[in-house]
């Protein structure tokens, strides 16, 4: 466990806690796509059915139980108790194009054929792109709220110190796990864009709206 | 090297 890891899994952590409370102090999911979060609650379950069959550690252990919950709190908070205040309408990304590819890619390209180890190859691919519906959402909307972007932020910066943690790995321990490193790639820079704007505007006390 | 059997990682 190095310092990149740690504060890579505390940025994940952030930001889910961030997007729940953005949803219960404003009573409203408005802006937020509930297809990125039901990619995000599958990308949980399907990767730590671990829980059942491998000890880690408490630490690894409490944190899989937690983002689950989170999780499975923001899909419900989504689509069942402020459903009324959902933008269904903008949040039109054809989750096909997604699933698709990444069930076929997972049954190509992975560690060992057996179904665990597929879904995790399937957790890990479905991850990096699991981003894009939300994404998506903003540029057709055109706008997105603050707090929605402190946990776009967060979210991407979880994904970049992971990559410092890879690098860290590989010189300290030679692990190096090719299968997340270039979807970790692949995901971080579907946040490049996002970061220059949130640095550009939102930090500058700007909201973020494209021209 | 990769112990696919063991993700340590979330």
């Amino acid at each position: 466990m190095n310092v990149f890891r740690i504060l890579g899994d505390v940025s994940h952590l952030l930001a889910m806690i961030i997007l729940l409370l953005k949803i219960w102090r404003s009573k409203s999911c408005a802006g937020i796509s509930g297809k990125s979060q039901i990619l995000f609650a599958l990308v949980f379950t399907t990767r730590y059915l671990d829980l059942l069959t491998n000890f880690i550690s408490i630490y690894n252990t409490v944190m899989k139980i937690i983002f689950l919950a989170c999780s499975y709190t923001t899909v419900y908070m989504i689509y069942g108790k402020y459903r009324n205040t959902f933008d269904s309408e903008n949040d039109s990304f054809r989750l096909e194009f997604l699933l698709v590819p990444v069930t076929g890619l997972s049954f190509l390209e992975n560690y060992n054929f057996t179904p665990l180890e597929i879904l995790w190859t399937f957790s890990i691919y479905l991850e990096s792109v699991a981003i894009l519906p939300q994404l998506f959402m903003i540029s057709k909307t055109g706008e997105a709220e603050t707090i929605t972007t402190h946990y776009l932020f967060f979210l991407g910066l979880y994904r970049t110190l992971y990559l410092a943690n890879w690098i860290w790995r590989y010189h300290t321990e030679s692990f190096y796990d090719q299968i997340a490193v270039v979807s970790g790639v692949v995901q971080t820079i579907f946040y490049c864009d996002f970061f220059y704007l949130y640095v550009t505007k939102v930090l500058k006390g700007k909201k973020l709206s494209l021209p | 090297s990769m112990d696919s059997t063991k993700h340590d990682e979330l």
